[in-house]
């Protein structure tokens, strides 16, 4: 069963948390007194690789302007930190007494730990890129809330040229957060809505164009601006659901059954 | 089991590896 949203961070953990569990069982299963072995070099190389984890976390910590992963990263680091000295200790233990049932459970611990600790960095980074992705789509609610200001055509021309880019990256940014997705049904929600930004587009710019024109010849004025507004509803409601469906973690558990 | 706690603390070491790799791209 699927217990990670995205295929990096599935890709990470998955292996190391089936792993984990497997090694749980079996000494839950195996409390037969079997001598451990020398777990010095493997726990040292742990050490090691979570000591330079830690100075790559606080340097990004320190120079990231993201509030919120600079206040989440710092709890998951020191739970790695901590869990790091746990399977010191439990090494420091079997080679006093390679039978030591204490060490054992502070390795499952330490084990545990790391495992939640990097779940939760990754968490907390891949949080941070979907923050950066809604702030692309709120860069495209801001430009289509000052359409109705268009309403000359030299307008329209600077209106699309600022607009075109900011859809070229929502397009490119939530298509790839998409294909990033375990989640079938949020994939399917993302590619619908994207679908329809991507279809609204240039009806957008044909009914501004008409209401420009309805505006110079003062014919069905008021026809064009609704046709105008109710297209500029239907995309920001597009991409309101776009930064809804980017939020979610949760399973549908209809699904994985 | 002897063999699997190895196994193990050598998959974490390289599991904390890519997580570090994780951080250095996505904070480029």
């Amino acid at each position: 069963m699927p217990v990670f949203h995205t295929k990096t961070i599935e890709g990470i953990l998955e292996p190391v948390a089936q792993q984990v569990s497997k090694l749980v069982i079996l000494h839950e299963e195996a409390e037969d007194g079997n001598a451990m072995p020398d777990l010095a070099r493997p726990v040292q190389a742990v050490k090691l690789a979570v000591d330079n984890l830690v100075k790559v976390g606080y340097d990004t910590i320190n120079s990231s302007e993201d509030q919120i992963l600079k206040q989440d990263m710092p709890p998951a680091l020191h739970r790695v930190e901590d869990a790091s000295v746990l399977l010191l200790e439990a090494s420091d233990m079997l080679r006093d007494d390679p039978f030591s049932a204490p060490a054992r459970k502070k390795l499952i611990e330490g084990s545990r730990g790391i495992l939640q600790g990097t779940s939760s960095l990754l968490l907390a980074f891949d949080e941070s890129e979907v923050r950066k992705i809604i702030r692309v789509c709120k860069n495209v609610l801001e430009y289509l809330a000052i359409t109705e200001v268009v309403d000359k055509m030299e307008d329209l021309v600077t209106y699309v040229k600022n607009l075109s880019p900011v859809l070229t990256k929502i397009i490119k940014e939530v298509d790839a957060r998409e294909k990033e997705l375990t989640h079938q049904v949020h994939r399917d929600m993302l590619i619908r809505s994207l679908d329809q930004v991507k279809n609204l587009t240039p009806v957008l710019i044909s009914g501004v164009k008409i209401f420009i024109t309805a505006k110079e010849t003062s014919t069905g004025f008021a026809e064009a601006q609704n046709n105008r507004d109710f297209v500029v509803r239907k995309m920001s409601d597009e991409i309101h659901e776009i930064i809804r469906v980017l939020q979610l973690t949760t399973y549908d558990e209809e699904e994985w059954d | 089991l002897r063999v699997g706690w190895e196994q193990l603390l050598t998959a974490i070491a390289r599991n904390i590896n890519e997580v570090e790799n994780q951080i250095l791209t996505r904070d480029s």
